[in-house]
């Protein structure tokens, strides 16, 4: 880019190093690289500085010009269902959310329907408590769908505003789980039209190109309304999420940042275009 | 998949006769790609594909063509020797051996501590599980709840909070009741968290651990060798055990991690059941890779 109209080489290698190495992927980094070669052919005097800005400015645009917010349903419980695959923060996510939820003044309850992992009702329960939040739970080894039943009842039953539902983690190549998830939903379906007003998929900020897969195939059993991406904090730069906008057009909603339950930050598409070139 | 991509490449050029280092090229750009689509890691591909390409023009100035299927099989050779030729078992030599799992958070490691307590029990020992995890909600519960599962009593740590003295205090415990192995599950931890890598050194400098096994999840992408090489540094750790890979990922931090640390990966988790757990095998790690 030093202005004598042939791009600079090495400048293009090191931005491709930067986008793979961001989980972007071969597809969208070749794309990025040909807006790169299209900047520099509109603007010729266009310095590192300058293209930066025009990248980040991409990068946003395909991430959502705006912050998306929570569905709410017009007649409450707005009813949450949270999934992903294992480990990747959906429980403390929900906790997170029920303390944010709770802090601007809403009622706020919680269904245990992981009743498959060890210890997963505790450590909901705790976490409920920690948020001030009350929680539906049955036996370990219950049906996750029976437990959502009785959680939507009580849900109406409470007067409360918000419902989150936390289901195990779970493989998306797995036929028999992604059946049982079907399964609740349409419970939660049946027993109020519309609901779950929220799909929401969490994923982990760490992994790699699965992560497209795995919101295809929870998109395609579910009809995702909503990404959260955990684990932002670490070193990890969670580039796959352009990749996952670009070809599902799911919206982007939270990003999780910490194991505290006040680590959880609207996803800002300009802040997380600009980490990428940190 | 690889194999088809590389056949349309050299179809392109059959007929040509000898190879020019050139059409090589192309052929390797397909591998360099396969590779990143499976997550191995930049840095790591560049380095593989020098060696590949080496090992590739060499091949065919002996015999003037080289065919998609060969060079699959330098790169498929390539691959398993850099992962480690065969399996390597666990080092159980001291009495009590210890084995510290650490990892990032919800890698596997608390279900990977009672995987391996099965597998330990199989081979006529007698493993202690501890619960050196005294942050997350109902850790403990979630050990002991395993625990039973297997029909093993778990370390209580009682009131102690301090990850490091419960570890320690264990080892003690297990000699006094004839347990010839201590699991150690810590919590899950940023690589970048200082206090909490300190926290490891110190429970390795006060128990000299046979073991430390990074529990790294399948599915981590380019930031597996930033992970791998922060506690590997700290611990000079002894080596991987890959978890998930009952899913699709292909897989190519298995790559990643042995590349930037040197370290064996010596066992995978392949489902959420006590017994899924499996020693690693370069061979099906590479022909997964590839795709
Ligand atoms: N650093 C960091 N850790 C997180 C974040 N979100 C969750 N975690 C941690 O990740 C680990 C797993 O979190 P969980 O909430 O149990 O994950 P999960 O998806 O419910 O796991 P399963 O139910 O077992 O599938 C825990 O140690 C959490 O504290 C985050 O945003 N940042
Ligand atoms: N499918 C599958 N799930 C696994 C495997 N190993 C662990 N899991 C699941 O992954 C999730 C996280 O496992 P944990 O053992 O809680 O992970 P952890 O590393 O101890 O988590 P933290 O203590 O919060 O850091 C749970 O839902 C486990 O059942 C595996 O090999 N395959
Ligand atoms: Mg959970
Ligand atoms: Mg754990």
């Amino acid at each position: 880019f030093t202005g004598r109209g042939r791009i600079d080489e090495e400048m293009l290698e090191e931005l491709e190093a930067t986008f793979l190495q961001a989980d972007m992927g071969v597809k969208v980094t070749a794309r990025l690289i040909d807006c790169v070669r299209e900047f520099h052919k509109s603007e010729k005097g266009l310095g590192r500085e300058g293209l930066i800005e025009r990248l980040e400015g991409e990068v946003a645009s395909v991430l959502g010009s705006n912050s998306a917010s929570l569905n709410v349903s017009c007649s409450p419980p707005t009813v949450i269902l949270v999934v992903g695959v294992n480990g990747t923060g959906k429980t403390t996510t929900i906790a997170k959310l029920a303390k944010m939820l709770q802090d601007e003044g809403k009622k706020v309850l919680l269904a245990a329907c992981d009743t498959f992992r060890a210890a997963a009702i505790d450590q909901l329960s705790i976490l409920a408590e920690q948020a001030g939040v009350s929680i539906v739970r049955h036996k370990h080894g219950a049906d996750a769908a029976a437990v959502a039943y009785d959680a939507v009842e009580a849900a109406l039953a409470r007067g409360m505003d918000y419902l989150i539902v936390d289901t195990a983690g779970r493989l998306h190549t797995k036929v028999n789980l992604m059946e049982e998830v079907k399964k609740v939903q349409r419970v939660i379906a049946k027993k109020i039209p519309g609901a779950p007003h929220e799909v929401l998929l969490v994923l982990d900020a760490t992994t790699g190109q699965n992560a497209l897969q795995q919101a295809k195939m929870f998109h395609e059993a579910l009809g995702l309304t909503g990404i959260v991406m955990a684990k932002l904090d670490g070193t990890a730069k969670g580039g796959i999420l352009l990749a996952i906008k670009q070809e599902l057009d799911i919206p982007i909603k939270f990003v999780g940042v910490g194991e505290g339950l006040d680590d959880l930050e609207p996803f800002v598409p300009s802040d997380f275009a600009g980490a990428l070139f940190e | 998949s690889l194999s088809g991509r590389l056949q349309s490449v050299f179809r392109k050029i059959a007929g040509y006769g000898r190879l020019s280092e050139s059409n090589i090229a192309e052929a390797v750009r397909e591998v360099r790609l396969a590779l990143l689509e499976a997550d191995v890691n930049y840095k790591v591909v560049k380095d593989f594909i020098e060696k590949v390409k080496e090992q590739a023009i060499g091949q065919e100035t002996l015999r003037g063509v080289l065919p998609g299927q060969q060079l699959i099989k330098i790169v498929h050779e390539e691959l398993v020797n850099l992962m480690g030729v065969s399996a390597r078992e666990l080092d159980l030599s001291s009495s009590p051996a210890v084995i510290m799992l650490v990892g990032l958070q919800g890698s596997g490691k608390t279900t990977t501590a009672a995987k391996l307590a099965r597998r330990i029990k199989k081979k006529g020992r007698q493993p202690l599980l501890v619960p050196c995890d005294t942050k997350r909600a109902a850790a403990l519960e979630q050990l002991v709840s395993l625990g039973r599962q297997l029909g093993e009593a778990v370390y209580e740590p009682g009131s102690d909070r301090d990850a490091v003295s419960i570890a320690a205090r264990s080892v003690v415990f297990a000699e006094d009741h004839s347990l010839d192995t201590v699991i150690l599950d810590t919590a899950g931890r940023l690589h970048i968290d200082e206090e909490l890598m300190e926290e490891l050194r110190a429970m390795k400098s006060r128990l000299s651990p046979r073991e430390i096994l990074l529990v790294a999840d399948a599915m981590t992408g380019q930031d597996a060798v930033n992970i791998a090489s922060a506690f590997d540094k700290a611990l000079d750790i002894t080596g991987a055990i890959l978890t998930k890979l009952d899913g699709d990922t292909r897989g190519g931090a298995a790559l990643s991690i042995k590349a930037v640390t040197g370290k064996p990966i010596k066992l995978v988790g392949i489902g959420e059941k006590i017994d899924d757990l499996e020693l690693f095998h370069p061979d099906r790690m590479a022909s997964r890779i590839l795709g």
